[in-house]
């Protein structure tokens, strides 16, 4: 009997405690949740430029694959719900930072100029812009080689993990975003998508898809199909490629087997720049990191803040120096050449990042915006849409 | 160009941007496999010195100058990092550099941060306002003799995305220009 009772007593204690525990959790939870605010995550988060994508990277988190694994399956989303903005046929670059060493590195696989191409390219420039329509404008893709080393390098999950989401969405009723439907009946851009080979993705006889049209892309679901099971390579050395260089052949490209064969992603170090008490970790060239640390560096030193801006002659004071920034700024973008192709332009583009430079642009910039456009070293500048 | 940032539970972190250059890119469709193809080699006819018009010929496996930043601030110190990339072409950088400022400086939340009208100083040197930019101060700016480009741009494509982490608290927030929306846990 007496052990009987004593069994019973540590039950209730231990219930107790249970509860105890459980009520002190809630509190410290609640607590949180109240001091970060109603709009705060507590463990993790994805930010995406599409509801259904975002949920898709958070997923892949909550089925415990690294950020580098949500990442790769938002953006194989996103190619698919902003096809206008990205696809498999473009290029990505990736800032990873890992928490467990502080380390921070910088994939870039930007796409490549091919091995030929039209020598009369740049010829064509003034006619091309702003849209840049035609064949000869094609670069070798790097996306899906990005992913794949970002994967090789930081992925958690099967590489396969990350396609499934995609492709259900294709398979399981996919209809045309808003956004995109926007860009389709955009008057500028529709009378070039009639006339190019889009047509027949996105074209219903003469009228462009409208929002909520049954979308479900077989081509595309199939090839991430093939690559969610054979990996990047059916595209840069496998059937995939051989298909894509000839559909595209035929539109007067000049991609070969082997520019794709050839193609590598890059692992570089980040440009790294003090930005009072965080360290701004960006991408160097020929992205556009320098730049980025270029103006925040200059902006640092006139120490805006929250009461700068309360009074309106303050806010157009800090708009004022923010414009005079942005004018040096454009005219040093021609440091963003890529420097492996570009030898004589090795690491200029670490000038930038400089205190003594930003000390001296500071000194620059005075009350007037009218300064000829030699003081910020622009004549001569042409647009600079680079995207 | 669309942009994804990723916070983990350990606090690793991933800023990705992905580009196709101009809407739909070359427009070029591989009907076989589903690809759109993206024009970037239309960035080389931007790539010239200051000094000279000239334009270097393309380089066989050169990467063309891009705005994209992916990027990650990390105050080790208070534990808190802001991880930040944008797309829109030439407009990324005003956009990505004018949502830190907003963020890190001036006071606001992440999601008035990147909602906040832009502004975006062009290659002549003039300045473009996004829509429902604070006309006070576009005046006062006009005051102090900053120029206005005159030919206004169609549409203003930028869209940022971040996710900000400040000790315990993890905020996420997405372009509503481009109708994003976050998710976090």
């Amino acid at each position: 009997m007496a052990w009987g009772s004593r069994a019973t007593i540590c039950l209730v204690l231990l219930g107790v405690v249970l509860g105890l525990v459980i009520i002190v959790l809630a509190a410290v939870l609640s607590h949180r949740q109240a001091s970060c605010g109603p709009s705060a995550f507590t463990r993790a988060a994805v930010a995406a430029d599409s509801e259904i994508c975002s949920d898709i990277g958070r997923a892949i988190l909550q089925q415990r694959g690294s950020p580098v694994d949500a990442t790769i399956a938002a953006l194989i989303c996103t190619g698919v719900v902003n096809p206008q903005s990205m696809g498999l046929g473009g290029g990505v670059v990736f800032t990873i930072y890992n928490a467990s060493t502080g380390k921070v590195e910088v994939i870039n696989a930007r796409e490549t100029v091919p091995a030929s191409y039209d020598q009369r390219l740049l010829d064509q420039c003034k006619n091309a812009l702003p849209l840049g329509t035609g064949a000869q404008w094609i670069g070798v893709p790097g996306e899906l080689r990005g992913y794949a080393e970002a994967h090789r390098r930081h992925g958690r999950l099967p590489w396969a993990q990350l396609f499934q989401p995609t492709i259900a969405l294709l398979r399981e009723g996919f209809r045309v975003p808003f956004i995109l439907s926007q860009f389709l009946n955009n008057s500028i851009l529709r009378p070039f998508l009639y006339s190019s080979t889009l047509r027949q993705l996105f074209f219903n006889g003469t009228e462009t898809l409208r929002a909520q049209d049954p979308f479900p892309w077989p081509a595309l679901a199939n090839t991430l199909e093939t690559v969610a099971k054979e990996g990047a390579e059916a595209l840069y050395t496998g059937m995939l490629g051989h298909m894509l260089v000839k559909d595209i052949a035929q539109q007067g490209s000049q991609l070969t087997v082997q520019d794709l064969a050839t193609f590598q992603a890059e692992v570089v170090e980040p440009l790294e720049m003090p930005l009072g008490n965080y360290t701004l970790y960006s991408p160097p060239p020929p992205a556009g990191g320098a730049i980025l640390s270029f103006i925040l560096n200059v902006l640092k030193g006139f120490n805006f803040s929250a009461e700068t801006v309360a009074r309106p002659e303050g806010k157009v004071n800090v708009y004022h120096h923010l414009v005079e920034t942005l004018k040096f700024a454009v005219g040093q973008r021609w440091r963003l050449w890529d420097p492996s192709s570009h030898p004589g332009i090795q690491n200029i583009s670490l000038d930038l990042l400089r205190e003594d430079l930003a000390q001296r642009i500071r000194q620059q910039i005075d009350s007037r915006g009218d300064h000829q456009l030699s003081h910020y070293n622009l004549s001569g500048i042409r647009g600079n849409g680079m995207g | 160009t669309a942009h994804v940032s990723v916070l983990g539970e350990d606090g690793s972190a991933v800023a990705a941007t992905s580009t196709i250059n101009t809407p739909f890119g070359a427009m070029v469709y591989s009907p076989r496999t589903g690809i759109l193809l993206n024009n970037e080699l239309l960035d080389l006819c931007r790539r010239h010195k200051p000094t000279s018009t000239l334009t270097p010929p393309p380089v066989p496996g050169e990467r063309p100058p891009s705005s994209m930043v992916p990027s990650i601030l990390v105050n080790k110190g208070r534990g808190s990092k802001l991880v930040i990339g944008g797309a829109g072409g030439e407009l990324i950088i005003s956009a990505v550099a004018q949502t830190i400022m907003n963020k890190l400086w001036l006071g606001f939340d992440l999601t008035e941060a990147i909602a906040a009208p832009i502004l975006h100083v062009n290659g002549k040197g003039h300045v473009e306002y996004e829509p429902k930019f604070n006309q006070e101060v576009q005046k006062g700016l006009q005051d102090r003799g900053q120029s206005q480009s005159r030919s206004q741009r169609p549409i203003f494509l930028n869209a940022v995305q971040a996710v900000f982490q400040d000790g315990p608290c993890i905020y996420a927030a997405s372009d509503l220009r481009k109708a994003g929306k976050a998710s976090g846990y």
